[in-house]
Formats: C-alpha cells, sequence, structure tokens
C-alpha cells in the first residue's frame, strides 16, 4: 500500500499511490510537481433541436449537459482495479485497469525526458441511454492563472484564457463547451511565478481545456445517441462487431521550466513525422537479405 | 507515381468532405475507409518496390497486431526516418507471439539491447483484433539520419537474448471487488 515510483537515468520519476495506483506526482532535473490523472465523463446533452436549449451534443457540437452534471465531468472510478509494474532496463511500466472500458499503460523509457500514456477506451456503455464523452484529465499544482496554451495546426501557439476572449465582451452560456480548443499536437500549462511547465502532447488532433487552474483535459472518445441536426441525420454512436468503437492512443506528458520549447518541439516534430516501419522475411539464401542490411 | 497517386487523391478527397471525423453518415465513412485502405495499399507496393524487396506493412500496429511478424521467428524491420533531420534514442516495438530468445541485431551487425513487454490483456481483447500476439519487442534506435533507414534483424535465436520485463509489484486498487 507504499506509494511506489517509476524512473529512469536521465533522472525523470514518476510516483504513484499504493492505495489507488493512480499517478500522483512526477520530478524532473530536481523540479518536482503534483500530477493527478484521471478519467472522466461529461453526458452528452440529448435533445430534439428545436429550440437552443435543447440542442443535443453531436459530432458538429460538444455539448455536455452541464445541468446534471453540474459542469463537472462524471470520474469514471476513484480507485482502478488492478495495477501492475513491469521493469526493465529500456524501460518500465506500469499497467492500470481502470473499469472494463477502461485502462492504461503509464511508461518511462530509458533516456527519455516525457512520460508515456497508452490509453484505451471502449465500448463506451449507453446502456442507461445516456451519451458519454470521455476525456482524461492531468490536474497539477501549477498556478497558471486561468490561461494555457494550445496550437494552432501545430504552428503557433496561441495563450487561451478561461471565459475569454481577446476581441469581444465573452457571455459564458456553455461553461465546458465554450472553452474547449482544438489541440492538434500539444497543450501546455505554465506557472510563471515558479517558472515550471506541463506540457501534454497528443498523437491525434483532440479537444482540450484547462476548466480549472493546473488542469488539463483532453478529450479521447465519444458515443452519443442524438444526432445534432447539421445535417449528418445520424447519432455519432459507432459501432463494430456489435458494440461501441474501442479507441487507442497516447499522450506524451513532459515537466519543463520557464521555456519548455527546446522538449517539446522536437518531440512533437517526432511524433508527428514518426518512424515508418516495414517488414521482410529473412532467408540466407535470399540474396536480396544482404543487399537490404 | 502513378501508384503514389491513388493514395494522394483518395486522402485530397477525404480532406475537402471533412471525413473520418464522425460529421458524415456511416455508409459515406465506410466509403472513405474503402477509398483510404485502396490508396494505403498502393502506395505500400510502390514503397516495397523503392526498397528492392519483398517488404510487408502491418496498418493494425496501432493495437499491437502485424501478422507477418506473429507468424515468424526470423525477419527484417526497417525502420525509416521521414524527418528531415536525425532522430536519436527512439524506440521500436514490434508485436510477437512468444516471449521467449528475441534477438535484435542493428544495421552494423551488433547486437542491440532489447526488452520483450507485455501486451495487456485488454489490448487482446479489442474487439475485430486478429492474431495472437501476446507479447512486444521493444528496442532502442540509438541514430537514424535524415530521411535515413536502418534494418534490424529479429530472431528466436535463444543466443545473445533480450530482457524480458520482471513484474516487480501488483495490487488491486481500493476498490477491488
Amino acid at each position: 500500500r507504499e506509494d511506489f515510483t517509476i524512473s529512469n537515468d536521465v533522472g525523470l520519476t514518476v510516483t504513484f499511490s499504493g492505495e489507488s495506483g493512480l499517478v500522483k506526482g512526477i520530478s524532473l532535473d530536481g523540479q518536482t510537481v503534483d500530477l493527478d490523472q484521471n478519467f472522466y465523463f461529461y453526458e452528452g446533452m440529448s435533445g430534439n433541436n428545436s429550440k437552443f436549449e435543447f440542442r443535443a451534443s453531436g459530432a458538429y457540437i460538444f455539448r455536455p449537459n452541464v445541468s446534471s452534471t453540474s459542469a463537472a465531468p462524471t470520474m469514471i472510478t476513484s480507485n482502478i482495479f488492478s495495477y501492475h509494474v513491469y521493469q526493465g532496463d529500456l524501460l518500465t511500466e506500469v499497467h492500470q485497469v481502470f473499469t472494463d472500458w477502461v485502462s492504461q499503460v503509464v511508461r518511462v523509457y530509458k533516456g527519455r525526458k516525457e512520460v508515456e500514456f497508452e490509453w484505451l477506451v471502449g465500448p463506451v456503455p449507453v446502456g442507461d441511454s445516456i451519451g458519454r464523452e470521455i476525456i482524461t484529465r492531468y490536474s497539477t499544482n501549477l498556478a497558471t492563472s486561468a490561461t494555457f496554451q494550445t496550437d494552432a495546426n501545430g504552428r503557433e501557439l496561441l495563450t487561451r484564457k478561461r471565459d475569454f476572449r481577446p476581441t469581444w465582451d465573452y457571455k459564458v452560456n456553455e461553461p465546458i463547451a465554450g472553452n474547449y480548443y482544438p489541440v492538434n499536437s500539444r497543450i501546455i500549462l505554465q506557472d510563471e511565478t515558479n517558472g515550471v511547465s506541463l506540457v501534454v502532447l497528443n498523437d491525434r488532433a483532440q479537444g482540450g481545456s484547462s476548466m480549472n487552474d493546473g488542469e488539463v483535459e483532453l478529450m479521447l472518445h465519444r458515443r452519443l445517441l442524438f444526432d445534432d441536426a447539421f445535417g449528418v441525420g445520424e447519432a455519432l454512436n459507432e459501432s463494430a462487431f456489435g458494440e461501441g468503437l474501442v479507441v487507442r492512443g497516447r499522450h506524451w506528458v513532459i515537466l519543463g521550466g520557464k521555456d519548455p520549447a527546446p522538449l517539446h518541439r522536437p518531440l512533437a516534430q517526432e511524433i508527428f513525422m514518426d518512424r515508418i516501419i516495414s517488414f521482410a522475411p529473412y532467408e540466407e539464401s535470399n540474396a536480396i537479405n544482404p543487399k537490404i542490411l | 507515381l502513378d501508384e503514389v497517386f491513388v493514395l494522394e487523391e483518395a486522402l485530397a478527397v477525404m480532406q475537402h468532405h471533412d471525413a473520418v471525423s464522425g460529421t458524415a453518415k456511416q455508409h459515406v465513412t465506410d466509403d472513405y475507409a474503402l477509398r483510404l485502405s485502396i490508396g494505403m495499399n498502393s502506395c505500400s507496393s510502390a514503397m516495397s518496390s523503392a526498397m528492392g524487396g519483398d517488404t510487408t506493412f502491418c496498418h493494425s500496429l496501432n493495437i499491437s497486431s502485424c501478422s507477418f511478424t506473429e507468424n515468424r521467428t526470423d525477419f527484417l524491420v526497417n525502420v525509416y526516418n521521414p524527418l528531415v533531420r536525425e532522430v536519436k534514442n527512439v524506440y521500436v516495438r514490434v508485436p510477437v507471439v512468444g516471449s521467449e530468445g528475441w534477438r535484435v541485431v542493428g544495421p552494423d551487425g551488433v547486437v542491440v539491447e532489447s526488452q520483450v513487454v507485455m501486451i495487456p490483456l485488454e489490448v487482446t481483447r479489442i474487439p475485430g483484433r486478429e492474431g495472437g500476439a501476446e507479447f512486444e519487442v521493444v528496442w532502442r534506435v540509438d541514430s537514424l539520419l535524415g530521411l535515413g533507414w536502418g534494418v534490424y534483424r529479429l530472431s528466436q535465436s535463444g543466443d545473445d537474448a533480450g530482457q524480458k520485463s520482471v513484474l516487480l509489484r501488483k495490487g488491486p486498487g481500493k476498490g477491488f471487488s
């Protein structure tokens, strides 16, 4: 039940709670940040789209039912079902099972400064007729003054401020969705006072936000039961093999200083232009093999 | 170039139609997937020709599945770096069936450090996932030049085998029942 850590040769350490099995801290180069990570869901708004207030959450519109969730998402579980820690010289990983439809591997590689989170979500249960939009949230103790940064198509990083627009007086109608932005490659929290930053890079474009200071959330999966009346005529309720879809993907978390760009820019390039792997049989008698080698 | 153009055209059609985002009826999305698949196969054929060999691509590596590697105990892995700059200290994962005796030999003929890790059970149970890979061989690529590649030979020889992950600790969460 005691807390445990995984670490590597470049001073990256991730601390886990032995009680819950969840991530609770990260440290690198002498900097330490409290980091809670878990999975949550928003209930998708249902409706017939006859009025603004009856507009359903769907493919085009992210619209959580804030009246039923008090504008906060529901935690899928506060204590994971089980965890296993596998260690070797090259990498150490923690396999976490949250529920029968959410699991994750947290990895630390030798010589690398980022923590890899590989999540697996689905099929999302909707048997109670409630559509669900699944997010993961990284919560830290960073003082971020309602601001965070997201990228614009992987290029310029733009500063976003909660419940604020730089060029007009913003009236909050959608407390959650109104603060969601496209996250094509990364979302960043910066604590200017203490000179600490946390960068989360993703492997695909996702929606993301920082709903509270020191927090980052990214949407992983959506399964909704109503059409949002923007022309598709079908709910975003994809299925395969008689069940909802399963998604698997990765986030990379970097703990940086005042200027984290030297860490996240090269990594983002490597993620976007990832190595291409191909295979060929090896046969001693095949003349092409020595040539390839 | 004709083979590459099949994928180029499919991607152009899909970008124009805002495809693969849930904003289309399912049968339209199915058609996008079909066009993409045809284009990827065509492009794979072109790349295989360029590399002058019997090259195979695995499109299910994202769920740790590859029928090619799962049915062999001795094969080559070509790792290509599409960036124009050198990358260093990156890792490659290949799904395999058995965990014992995997050896990885690098481009210079020297055995490289590797580790066999277990694929989470939840991944092996993904509906529709075919194949029986329960492990992945992971190794470190020290350096790949810009637009360059390195070929690695994986064999289940038993000699100079890489390390297997060790189960260090396990525990049920508090909510275990």
